[in-house]
């Protein structure tokens, strides 16, 4: 399906579609949490739910038309945004709380057991805050959340790209979730006059929720590197990944 | 090939069948 051949209802329709299952960790650790169940339990269902999310992008309409390197790229430069605006989401009615799966549900001081996680439960609750100030719609947050994938990687994605007109696509494709997020907030009766306002309040939060990422990845990191937690396969590869990056 | 080689799992998960198989 090509994204402009959609009508913006038609993109989200697909977008609710996409939508992966709710990941559960199983078997929960007993409580209070040590610092390294706590790690152990985050890092297995972040292993989890990015199976789940790769499944997710390629029913985004027009993400596996285009090129791999620029599929890899993309999910590289944000899986931990996703898992982390997925967390926001699933947060949302529940103030001081993080609800990261049915069954590992955190209050904020629980996060005391770990060493400088508190930081970032601090700042995923401020921004879930802040959602949930703006009364955040199931479809704004869907067009969000793909609009953080599409937008993840811009300057190397045009240099590498061994497919040129993948750039093209994509620049295709962040024009159409941007016509539906504003349908979305069009279709939801506001005053026109407010629809932009509406529309720039959330695309601000987006920088916070790049900031929250960026401090999980670095927390993430050292965690390994002291070894507290052990992280294998798929969230071992997108996290030595960042590590290459920065370098 | 680095972007390869930095994600062999990713890769085959993407070029893996329907997104449901993966999941």
């Amino acid at each position: 399906i090509y994204p402009n051949a959609l009508s913006p209802e038609q993109f989200v329709i697909t977008l609710i579609e996409a939508e992966p299952p709710n990941v559960l960790l199983m078997n929960r650790p007993k409580k209070p949490f040590t610092e390294a169940s706590m790690m152990m339990s985050l890092t297995k269902l972040a292993d989890k739910e990015l199976v789940h999310m790769i499944g997710w992008a390629k029913k985004i309409p027009g993400f596996v038309e285009l090129s791999l390197f620029d599929q890899v790229r993309l999910l590289e430069s944000c899986w931990l945004e996703i898992l982390m605006v997925g967390l926001m989401w699933r947060s949302i009615e529940h103030p001081g709380k993080l609800i990261f799966a049915a069954d590992l549900i955190l209050d904020r001081d629980e996060g005391k057991c770990v060493e400088g996680i508190l930081e970032i439960f601090d700042m995923l609750l401020a921004t879930t805050s802040r959602l949930r100030d703006l009364k955040l719609q199931h479809k704004e947050y869907l067009c969000l959340k793909a609009m953080i994938l599409l937008n993840a990687n811009m300057f190397p994605l045009a240099m590498g790209s061994n497919d040129p007109d993948s750039s093209v696509k994509l620049r295709h494709l962040l024009n159409a979730i941007t016509d539906a997020l504003v349908w979305v907030i069009a279709k939801s009766g506001l005053p026109y006059r407010q629809q932009s306002n509406r529309l720039a309040n959330l695309l601000m939060l987006l920088s916070h929720v790049r900031h929250a990422s960026n401090k999980g990845m670095e927390h993430l990191l050292s965690m390994r590197c002291k070894n507290v937690v052990p992280v294998y396969d798929l969230l071992l590869e997108m996290l030595n990944a960042n590590t290459l990056q920065d370098h | 090939s680095s972007l390869t080689e930095r994600h062999k799992i990713l890769h085959r998960l993407l070029q893996e069948g329907s997104p449901s198989d993966i999941s």
